[in-house]
């Protein structure tokens, strides 16, 4: 019996940064 | 500045990695195009998508071996500046995946990449202002 492997999956949101825009500076 | 993106290599950028899209649908993340982004934003809700300028790329001060990227950030062009790994991959609209080192991009990732260039427009994500 070979165990299923998971495979990894992300979410789309951890790929861009999160730059927030009220920062400044 | 923003502190440095983690120095471990995120495996989120392996080629091949399995990416879940706002719509429930599963990609690689090579195969991404702009629209999967603007799409998965406009299904999340709580989140928007920025267009972010590149307006300055320069080897940081504070941490050796990091580059700064100076961008300009939405519709209030307000100035933000974080310290990444050379091969970190930005989305670029309309152009895909684009890193300041695309070599180290391509040896520690597998992913291909362009040249990150000043001018370049980012995808980048921020909180949906509550109406």
């Amino acid at each position: 019996n070979v165990e299923p492997r998971s495979v990894p999956v992300f979410p789309w949101h951890s790929l861009v940064p999160f730059l927030d825009s009220s920062q400044s500076g | 500045v923003t502190p440095a993106a983690p120095t471990n290599n995120p495996s989120h950028f392996m080629k091949g990695a399995i990416i879940q899209l706002a719509t429930g649908e599963l990609k690689r993340v090579e195969d991404l195009q702009t629209q999967d982004f603007v799409r998965s934003a406009e299904v999340s809700g709580g989140l928007k998508i920025d267009s972010s300028m590149v307006m300055d790329i320069r080897p940081s001060q504070q941490r050796p071996g990091l580059v700064s990227l100076h961008f300009t950030v939405g519709e209030q062009q307000s100035k933000v500046t974080i310290d990444v790994p050379p091969e970190h991959p930005f989305f670029v609209f309309g152009q895909g995946w684009s890193s300041c080192s695309p070599e180290r991009t391509a040896q520690l990732y597998g992913l291909t990449c362009h040249h990150l260039q000043v001018g370049d427009m980012c995808v980048s994500i921020t909180l949906q202002q509550q109406q």
